[in-house]
């Protein structure tokens, strides 16, 4: 069973962020502890956490210039630590271009943390939010990871996307780690009234049966308030739409997985 | 007055690809002939155009491996031309960091295209659609461009990132354009029910009362579906609510530059 998700889409806005935030609490609610490792120079998962910048960061820390155990962060979800990113992450992937073993730095930073770990708090999951990018950072990603999600939207351009995106986790499985592959497509941002929404779910269900997660998450305007509170929408509304959406595709992955 | 834009924004998702697209057939239709730049390897502006791919595309002609003048193509849009891109657009961003004037080369090549028109096709405005990354291919785009037209949601996430492109433009401004600015910031997929969006957009308007165009573009499915027919929204559905935002917003450019 995956224990490390590279949350990765190089479409931008498809929700990797919010849903590395969200999976990343549900997982750590229901199966402590939880590492999420922004990968993103945007920080985004850094503030929607309500983790404040400054500090060693996951830029110092690729770079060998820091530990990973002195950047790692608490947040106001019990059992769930974060690897920041700060804005100086964009510098980190024109250095990270000129150090041995650039592709592996994220997988050699989590390897050594795992080993080091003498206080008995192995992850029982890792989760890797990417930025909109096939580059450096995100293949340092997939190198790290065991598996792929890949959240989309149900739209034409997402579902150009796709393929391409497809086409480097294959070519990375071949190169660099043979464990990779994709978990599932989480379909985001649903809008069940809308006919595109639907008649791109039903494509992809047809072509890709295995792989589109049962779970859609629906568009719900609490899950892009949460963020501007530091909170994920589960402590920010629980009960909300895109929380129980969030619950049930973790209840989905811990139950497959025989973790419940 | 501002004759070549950069839709530029690092936040992923937010409308650049979509303004790109309708602005770029808006302007063609009022003050031809107008270039779309596609400086993104997901090549989304190329296809939702209906260009084919396939050809020398903007990667060999930034590597000085094509003229521009081979490399652009007509589309259904009467006097919209377009330089597209390909997926190996991506490969392009590590070929050009070795290449001299890296980040001068879209700049040269437009020069060199208007220099070399004795069909005196001159384009009224160029329109350059840019990546969700602040790396080489954008910053070629920003020294290129003697504006910044910014899409974004009126959202937290968006909110964050617009002070991190506001700092990217000055300093492109110091370093290479003492011409860059940004021309305005454009609201997309506005829910005009929700309080959030009324939120920012109210926050947006106190701070920046000058840069925040007066139209902004609702969130309407028919400019999501309008890619898939390879036609902008302005032919797939002229009356649909995006598509005369986008006439509105166009009609507002030209006035306020004298061209109506
Ligand atoms: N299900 C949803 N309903 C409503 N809004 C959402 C939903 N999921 C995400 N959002 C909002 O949509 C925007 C884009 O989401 P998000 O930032 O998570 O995407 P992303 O793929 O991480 O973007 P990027 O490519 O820039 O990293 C954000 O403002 C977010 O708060
Ligand atoms: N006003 C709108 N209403 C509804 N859907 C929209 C609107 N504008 C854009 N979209 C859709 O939202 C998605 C994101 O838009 P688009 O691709 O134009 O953004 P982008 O900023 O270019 O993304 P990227 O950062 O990946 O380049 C697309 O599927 C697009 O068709
Ligand atoms: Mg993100
Ligand atoms: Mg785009």
């Amino acid at each position: 069973a995956p224990r490390r998700f590279a949350i990765a889409n190089q479409k931008g806005g498809v929700g990797k962020t919010t849903t590395a935030i969200n999976l990343a609490t549900a997982l750590a609610a229901q199966s402590p502890p939880v590492l999420l490792v922004d990968m993103d120079p945007q920080a985004n998962a850094t503030t929607g956490l309500g983790v404040s910048p400054g500090g060693a960061a996951v830029y110092e820390v690729l770079l060998g210039l820091a530990d990973a155990r002195d950047a790692v962060r608490s947040c106001e979800v019990p059992g769930l630590q974060v690897l920041p990113a700060g804005a100086d992450l964009a510098a980190a992937e024109l250095e990270l271009a000129e150090v041995e073993r650039r592709a592996h730095r994220l997988h050699d930073v989590l390897a050594e943390f795992a080993s080091a770990d003498e206080g008995g708090a192995r992850w029982s999951y890792v989760l890797i939010d990417c930025p909109p990018a096939l580059g450096l950072l995100t293949l340092n990603a997939l190198v790290a990871a065991d598996a792929v999600l890949a959240p989309m939207q149900a739209e034409y351009f997402a579902l150009e996307g796709l393929s391409r995106l497809m086409k480097t986790v294959a070519s990375v499985r071949e190169r660099f780690n043979s464990a990779l592959r994709i978990d599932g497509i989480l379909l985001t941002m649903v809008d069940r009234r809308n006919r595109l929404s639907e008649q791109v779910i039903e494509d992809l269900r047809a072509h890709f049966p295995r792989l589109v997660y049962p779970t859609v998450i629906p568009r719900n305007v609490r899950l892009a308030e949460a963020p501007s509170h530091g909170l994920p929408a589960l402590l920010y509304d629980t009960n909300c739409a895109g929380s129980r959406a969030y619950i049930a595709l973790t209840r989905h992955l811990l139950a497959r997985d025989g973790g419940l």
